[in-house]
């Protein structure tokens, strides 16, 4: 999966991929004061083409919001919500919205499910569909962030960790090994890390096309810019 | 090729790889080529690639030393106006070149440092049209010296399964024809020709090479008397209609012949020719005319006739004396073969279930009675009114092609230049021969709207023997699989109509153990197809319709990255000592364009800039304390 931390205000953003193992499940979100808990599970192509590398999707999401008791487990396959003991399914193919005291959901048919937990978080999720019947891929979700300022000082995971900001420095921008694509220094956390200028994708507003966000990348699954390092943030269930 | 100053010895050219995939008769070429500079001194290397006037230049780039440098697609008038001080000192803009009848060619020359290398690849993407009967892939092969390593690899992929296939070389001598490979399973085929060095040599002790000429593959599809093949891939569909045995429609044709001034001599006398033989292919129960014109029209009867070999004969020797004559009366000659046509359907002369059509060839510009070009289309279309087609075959180079083109396009028909040369008459009759044998008439594809969308056609006038109706569009819903097909024509003596179901095939079951291939080409044959229609459209229509037209043409030039004629690749070139950075363009020409280029071959260089990543330069601190927007995705 590829990760961007996008700095609005400074108009520019830091990305990195995390690769590993298929059906890893990592921590993206973990604020111990508010009880919020954000994981993901990756998934891999149906078949490797020969010619490219396995790449990894997320395919689930698990949340949990301990105070107000919701769990959410979000899949390519349909939305299971559980608050304080009560369950509900839906399912991509509905076009829905639900109010309720504490949690907002809207699901927009086929494409995304926007959720907003009461005074702490709101988040979209973005269905990445597939052709069924396509040989090598199949579908895959985007989790992004939209409002994070709630979270304690304490909230961390992959994600986490730059909901507050980050600083860091870039010097020296120079001609990399891409010629199409810079590398820079950058001074990050402690580290002086070698980067390269490049593009991903935004998938809110187009979910097919998708928007280019130029980014620093940052390379070796984000090696230098994460607080340790991926194993870090493996964990054993959704929940 | 290289610069020719320069000692051809000093160039090695290491690698020529020509690798060509078709999959459902889309085509996808990747011409390579890598050359070494062995001198010690820097010299220009040139790489020239013939390709299908019909193909979109979809990717181009250049790697010297490590460094690759890359075409970008843009927007034509954008790349114009940016480099507006060359194209106003009236350099044309283009690295791509008409090249004879079927191809055009893309050329682009850098300076290459001693001892270094340089690999070119330029990608394209056509269609491939079935013209009597099979579909023909050419490569035009031309390295003008010895190469280490040549190569031409080509895989085809045909769901509807492969009825023939042969691959052969204008070049290939005795010697050579063990080398061409080829292997045909049912529904793949895959062909090679690799020449070692010694074999490309044309004699034991010289340099010059015997691969110059075209490498053409031909194949047919197995067909059956049903809807055809329809293939549903990721959200989009194509669907390839030739029903296989159908019978041949009767045909009323009026033969709309120009006999001005222009085509004294040999004109005259290929026309004479062609129409011995083309008068000769006319079944008995077609029915025809003659239209002679110059300034006046004059006609061989005033009806249409029967095709009876008696009747036949004297149009012969009729068309034996036709003499040339003064001016041009395009407007009333052709207006004259709407009304023949007309009459005879009024009169019942012809039968009810026919075909009509009007083929005019002519070999200059309207100058007596109406010469406004617009103004005879527009009189032509209202006295043909849909009720015939009309093909327009414009002779020699002095014609005004485009508005043949549009006369055409206009009444359902289509404009075929005719080359003067010797093979004239063979080029007029090969153009009859496609078209004389009318299968079905106003054939109509029905699709659901509530499962499709973005049809590139619907409606189409005749399917002639040996072509092929192509029709793509898109699904409603990705998983969409399946959706309801109807067809309807005019056949010979009963209403044409089929009705069926489309659905997703498992490519992994025909295809079993294969590269992936059908990531896209679907998708990219649907645009690659709604882009020549929309091109088509702009032409014709109201201001408005052609204005829509030529915008979304386009925005899917740009999406698709093809250089199309609205389009301009953009390629950068290195720096030297001499020459700062430097930008060339590549242009897809039209008809129109082409005539001229012939006349003023050559590029240009301009000033650029590329697409990259923007960049905040120099050392900069960026501290974020709001909020940032994070998250975690794919593509």
């Amino acid at each position: 999966p590829h990760f961007i931390i996008e700095f609005p205000d400074q108009k520019d953003a830091i990305c990195f991929n995390i690769n590993d193992k298929p059906g890893t499940i990592f921590n993206l979100v973990k604020d111990p004061l508010t009880g919020i808990i954000v994981n993901g599970q990756t998934i891999r192509d149906k078949k490797i083409d020969p010619k490219n590398m396995m790449n990894t999707y997320f395919g689930r999401f698990g949340i949990i919001h301990a105070k107000l008791g919701i769990r959410l487990m979000v899949t390519t396959q349909d939305i299971l919500v559980s608050e304080r003991g009560k369950q509900a399914k839906f399912y991509w193919s509905d076009n829905t919205t639900v109010k309720g005291p504490n949690m907002d959901l809207h699901i927009t048919k086929d494409r995304s499910l926007t959720v907003t937990l009461r005074n702490s978080m709101k988040f979209v999720i973005v269905l990445h569909k597939v052709w069924k019947k396509h040989p090598y891929h199949q579908d895959y979700l985007g989790f992004y962030t939209l409002d994070s300022h709630l979270f304690s000082q304490r909230v961390h995971g992959l994600l986490g960790q730059f909901f507050h900001g980050i600083t860091f420095e870039v010097s020296d921008v120079f001609k990399g090994e891409n010629t199409d694509k810079p590398d820079a220094h950058m001074f990050v956390k402690g580290h002086n890390l070698t980067v390269t200028r490049g593009w991903q994708k935004d998938y809110r507003k187009n979910v097919k096309e998708g928007e280019d966000v130029p980014c620093w990348f940052i390379h070796n699954n984000g090696t230098g810019i994460i607080d340790g390092d991926i194993g870090d943030y493996i964990v054993s269930g959704l929940f | 090729s290289v610069n020719p100053s320069q000692s051809l010895s000093q160039i090695e050219f290491q690698n020529v790889k020509i690798n060509c995939k078709v999959a459902s008769r889309f085509a996808h070429t990747v011409m390579m080529s890598t050359a070494l500079n062995k001198a010690n001194v820097s010299q220009e290397v040139s790489f020239e690639v013939e390709l299908p006037k019909t193909a979109f230049i979809s990717n181009f780039s250049m790697e010297i030393d490590g460094k690759v440098y890359v075409g970008e697609v843009k927007e034509k008038e954008k790349a114009k106006k940016q480099y507006e001080a060359a194209v106003s000192s009236g350099q044309t803009a283009g690295l791509v070149k008409a090249s004879g009848r079927k191809m055009e060619k893309f050329s682009v020359s850098v300076n290459i440092a001693a001892n270094s290398k340089v690999t070119f690849t330029l990608t394209y993407e056509e269609l491939l049209q079935r013209r009597l009967g099979k579909y023909e892939l050419m490569i035009r092969v031309k390295p003008q010296q010895l190469v280490q390593h040549f190569e031409i690899v080509a895989d085809v992929y045909e769901p509807q399964g492969i009825e023939f296939l042969d691959a052969y070389g204008t070049f290939i001598t005795n010697e050579l024809l063990p080398l061409v490979e080829k292997t045909v399973s049912d529904k793949k085929a895959h062909v090679s020709f690799s020449p070692t060095l010694d074999q490309q040599r044309k004699c034991s002790d010289c340099e010059g090479t015997l691969i110059d000429g075209d490498f053409l593959i031909n194949y047919e599809v197995k067909r059956a008397q049903d809807l055809g093949d329809i293939q549903i891939v990721n959200g989009y569909f194509v669907h390839f209609f030739a029903p296989a045995n159908l019978p041949r429609l009767p045909k009323n044709v009026v033969f709309v012949i120009d006999k001005s001034g222009s085509m004294t001599g040999k004109k005259m006398q290929q026309t004479r020719d062609a129409m011995q033989t083309i008068l000769s292919e006319l079944h008995e129960e077609d029915h025809f005319a003659l239209v002679i014109f110059a300034g006046d029209v004059e006609t061989w009867k005033p009806t249409l006739t029967r095709a009876t070999e008696e009747n036949v004969d004297e149009a012969k020797t009729f068309t034996k004396n036709i003499h040339v004559d003064g001016w041009t009366n395009i407007n009333d000659a052709v207006l004259r073969a709407a009304d023949l046509l007309k009459t005879a359907r009024a009169n019942k002369v012809v039968p009810e279930n026919s075909a009509s059509m009007i083929i005019l060839l002519t070999d200059g510009d309207p100058n007596k009675g109406e010469t406004r070009l617009e103004k005879i289309q527009e009189n032509v279309k209202n006295a043909i009114g849909g009720e015939a087609t009309l093909f327009c075959l414009g002779f020699g180079f002095d014609v005004k092609y485009s508005f043949l083109d549009v006369m055409a396009k206009e009444n359902n028909g289509l404009a075929r230049r005719i080359y003067e040369a010797s093979d004239a008459v063979l080029q007029l009759q090969g153009f009859y021969n496609e078209v004389a044998n009318v299968l079905l008439s106003d054939v109509h594809f029905q699709y659901p709207d509530s499962k499709v969308n973005s049809v590139t056609g619907s409606k189409f006038k005749q399917l002639f023997n040996g072509s092929e109706i192509v029709v793509s569009g898109r699904m409603n819903d990705i998983e969409m699989n399946d959706f309801p097909v109807e067809v309807s024509a005019q056949s010979l003596n009963t209403e044409f109509l089929l009705k069926g179901q489309a659905s997703t095939r498992d490519w992994n079951i025909i295809f079993p153990d294969q590269e992936y291939i059908f990531g896209d080409f679907t998708e990219r044959l649907w645009a690659y197809l709604t882009i020549q229609n929309l091109l088509n459209k702009k032409d014709k229509g109201s201001a408005e319709e052609k204005q829509n037209a030529t915008a979304e043409a386009l925005e899917l030039s740009l999406k698709y990255n093809f250089v199309t004629p609205l389009t301009s690749m953009v390629v950068t070139k290195p720096e030297t000592e001499e020459k700062p950075e430097n930008t060339l363009i590549a242009d897809k020409l039209t008809e129109d364009e082409r005539k001229e280029v012939k006349a003023s071959p050559g590029f240009s260089s301009y000033a650029s800039s590329s697409r990259s990543a923007p960049v905040n330069s120099g050392t900069y601190t960026s501290t974020s304390r709001s909020s940032p927007v994070n998250w975690v995705d794919s593509d």
